[in-house]
């Protein structure tokens, strides 16, 4: 359970600014990064409490679920939209790390197990 | 149809109408399968719908339909793409081979959807993590979920007792030829498929099968590319082939004693 990244990361975001809007946007990545860690976190006092600590801080902040969640330590903006897919496009930005399960900063540098299942025939 | 699980379980089911192959937290899959010969037990799969669900900031709820002659190569909505958030392009169809052959790349699950159509039926494949292919919703019954639990002990049909049939109605004093009521005789199933798939795993095996019970000689081709998607999706070499022995070992074993 990493949660105590997910918070650490939040609030490294939010010490040196004082706009509303931008406590927005990390209180939503903090969100988000606090939903990767579910599974593992289940049980967890930490991640429970985030989990109602986070509620109560988009509740007091007037902050809305949707919008902007830039990761906290590298926010850039969104990229420009892609020119028609092809094949050989595998390369392009998949925007914000949590778009990348293998980049995914809970994660860390382990890899996940994949499983494959098929359909065919008659 | 025939069934390869996340757990590496190789089955034939008959399965006919729709069935769930997926259903969790990131995305459901279900498959309609339609009789290949009237009367028959045998269907094969003619329609697939995935839904990728709304994912934070990376893509929109999209839908992915296909249908026997309609592989599109765009979600219903005629994008391709997860829409208009920040993270969209992580979920992108790309169209390998117009009509015949579709990857769906969901980069923010780490899973790689491959659909086909080989003759007149589609196959479908998927690489997906451990991790999201249990992140199941809280209270959600996960038995009829044939990727996760196969197909359930009344739907399948056991290879050993379809071969004993085969090989029952080709021996003595059953016809000339010995073939079956869509012409191919077991040797002669056999010899098309070891064309394709040199192996005698369960791919070779399907393949007869298929021969056998419909006739149609795509289904060759649909055996072997479900083995070609196996090699581009599967993370353990060693475990490309499945034989008999290591396909029931898990399930069918404790249930025939």
């Amino acid at each position: 359970c990493k949660i105590l990244r997910c918070n650490s990361e939040f609030w490294a975001s939010t010490s040196s600014s004082g706009q509303e809007e931008e406590f927005c946007t990390a209180l939503r990545a903090y969100n988000g990064c606090v939903r990767r860690t579910a599974r593992t976190c289940r049980g967890d006092l930490a991640y429970h409490s985030a989990q109602h600590g986070i509620e109560d801080l988009m509740s007091q902040h007037n902050c809305s679920k949707e919008g902007p969640t830039s990761p906290p330590r590298a926010r850039t903006p969104p990229p420009p939209l892609p020119p028609p897919l092809q094949p050989d496009t595998q390369e392009r930005s998949d925007g914000p790390e949590a778009c990348h399960y293998e980049r995914s900063p809970p994660r860390g540098a382990a890899q996940p197990n994949y499983t494959h299942c098929g359909f065919f025939g008659d | 149809p025939h069934l390869r699980t996340f757990g590496d379980d190789f089955q034939t089911c008959k399965v006919e109408g729709a069935w769930p192959l997926i259903h969790n937290r990131y995305l459901s899959v279900q498959v309609t399968n339609t009789p290949v010969v009237p009367g028959s037990l045998a269907t094969a799969p003619s329609k697939l719908t995935i839904i990728f669900k709304n994912f934070q900031e990376c893509v929109d709820q999209k839908m992915y339909h296909a249908e026997t002659d309609e592989l599109p190569s765009a979600f219903a909505d005629g994008s391709k793409n997860g829409g208009e958030r920040h993270g969209a392009n992580a979920l992108r169809v790309v169209e390998q081979v117009p009509g015949q052959h579709v990857v769906i790349q969901a980069r923010y699950i780490g899973t790689t959807v491959v659909v086909r159509q080989v003759g007149r039926y589609l196959t479908f494949a998927v690489r997906m993590p451990e991790e999201v292919v249990n992140s199941v919703e809280e209270g959600d019954d996960q038995d009829l979920y044939l990727c996760l639990h196969g197909c359930p002990a009344n739907q399948r049909i056991h290879f050993r007792d379809f071969r004993a049939r085969a090989a029952e109605a080709q021996g003595p004093g059953r016809g000339r030829s010995g073939a079956g009521a869509h012409g191919f005789t077991y040797q002669s199933a056999r010899a098309k498929c070891k064309e394709r798939l040199p192996v005698e795993d369960l791919y070779f095996q399907s393949c007869v099968f298929d021969l056998l019970s419909s006739g149609d000689i795509n289904f060759t081709m649909a055996a072997y590319y479900a083995f070609e998607d196996v090699k581009m999706l599967h993370s353990n070499s060693k475990m490309y082939h499945l034989f008999e022995k290591d396909a029931f070992k898990s399930r069918a074993a404790p249930r025939d004693g």
